[in-house]
């Protein structure tokens, strides 16, 4: 499920995938 | 671990770019920030990554970057939690 409120910034997780910005459209 | 070089960025896709330099900047910022460690390094990577890079090799680099992110966090935090 997605959550929808904006959690900015980001965590990053060390060992977990970075998903990076689910805004950047590259 | 071996140091991260600008030709093994290059060889990665870009997602994959953004988790190694992720993998080297986190032990250095929890070095310097433990609470924050995580949503700093996710601030940083939205940097460039030639930068990340220079970061990595530039202890004073990368300090002054984590110190702006926190100013930026805790501004962001300030907004979100005062009422309109």
């Amino acid at each position: 499920s997605h959550a929808n409120t904006v959690t900015w910034p980001p965590e990053f997780r060390p060992g977990e995938p970075w998903k990076g910005y689910p805004n950047i459209d590259p | 671990p071996e140091p991260l070089t600008a030709s093994m960025l290059a060889a990665a896709p870009p997602m994959d770019q953004k988790q190694l330099l992720g993998d080297r900047l986190y032990p250095l910022i929890v070095a310097q920030q433990p609470n924050l460690a995580g949503k700093i390094t996710g601030m940083l990577l939205e940097i460039d990554n030639s930068e990340l890079l220079h970061m990595l090799e530039s202890p004073e680099s990368l300090k002054s970057k984590v110190d702006e992110a926190i100013a930026v966090l805790q501004a962001h935090q300030a907004k979100d939690c005062s009422p309109k």
